[in-house]
């Protein structure tokens, strides 16, 4: 069996039914799928660590709003973004986590930063954002990673619940 | 919710997983994107995992983790753990999906829900891209 290198990515599961995504709409998604890919594959390819390969495909696809991370993350019922991320190398088992930040304009940079500087595992909020302030990572203002889909969404959901009807969302719109 | 598994030349391991959460979500939720063992875990000696889905489902069944201990303690491979974890999860209203790469062989990319964004590619340099089943 095959030892050489490889990698796989994920941008969400659920997403649109098929009927409701025209050719040129799922176009759009493989290409970024296919930007992702590339990027780490290249880290691969060139003799790169698996942890580098990961961030480098995880950042195309954060950096993508058509996904549910970073730029295009969906928001809160209070209309806040708060993402999460995570990161661990298998040489060692040496990890990053991340919860409830807005701020880091990628996330994964930032729990890899978690990983390698904070002396712990897990890191969440305030906390979290006031150690990332003191690291090498590059912080966006929220409007960057707002979205007008995204807004739509849980603009839908908030009347939905207000009046009271049953959730129908897609997969789409729950998970983004 | 994003996520990348990865195996380099020497044979180590890697997973990273990247979300928004889930829209108009009670603010402080947090799912199972950055708890290590649910969303995502990476061991060189059995396997790298990255999920998506229900994350309270993927938290309560340590989901990545289960993969691992199913291919360290009872002998299964990559492919046959993961797909009968994600078989499993959905019995309890787990949607989602998964990605995960084994010490040897091809990345697996399970899922029960409608599709799932997804791609891979090795040493021929192919990327392989999908959507839907």
């Amino acid at each position: 069996m095959s030892r050489g290198f490889c990698l796989a990515i994920h941008g969400g599961a659920g997403t649109i039914p098929a009927a409701a995504l025209n050719t040129a709409a799922a176009e759009t998604y493989h290409v970024a799928l296919r930007t992702a890919l590339k990027a780490g594959w290249t880290v691969l390819n060139r003799g790169g660590a698996a942890v580098d390969a990961v961030c480098a495909a995880i950042v195309e696809l954060e950096n993508d709003e058509l996904f549910n991370a970073a730029r295009g993350a969906v928001f809160t019922s209070a209309g806040q973004l708060e993402m999460d991320a995570a990161i661990m190398n298998g040489a060692d088992r040496a990890a990053g986590a991340l919860a409830g930040i807005c701020g880091p304009k990628n996330p994964i940079v930032a729990a890899r930063a978690v990983m390698q500087k904070s002396g712990t595992v897990f890191m969440i909020g305030a906390g979290a954002e006031a150690f990332l302030q003191t690291q090498d990572i590059q912080f966006m203002p929220p409007d960057y990673f707002t979205t007008p889909r995204r807004l739509d969404a849980l603009h839908r959901e908030l009347t939905r619940r207000v009046a009271g009807m049953p959730d129908t969302r897609s997969d789409a719109d729950r998970h983004g | 919710t994003v996520g990348a598994v990865a195996r380099d030349a020497a044979g180590n391991l890697a997973a990273g997983t990247s979300t928004g959460g889930i829209t108009a979500k009670r603010p402080g939720r947090v799912g199972d994107t950055p708890v290590i063992g649910a969303g995502t875990f990476a061991d060189n000696a059995t396997c790298a995992v990255s999920t998506t889905g229900t994350g309270e489902v993927f938290i309560r069944f340590t989901a990545a983790a289960e993969i691992a201990a199913r291919i360290r303690y009872a002998g299964q491979t990559l492919e046959q753990a993961a797909s009968d974890v994600i078989a499993e999860l959905s019995t309890h209203g787990g949607d989602g999906g998964l990605i995960a790469i084994g010490v040897t062989g091809a990345p697996v990319l399970p899922f029960n829900s409608s599709g799932m964004y997804r791609g891979f590619s090795g040493v021929d340099g192919v990327l392989h891209t999908a959507i839907h089943r």
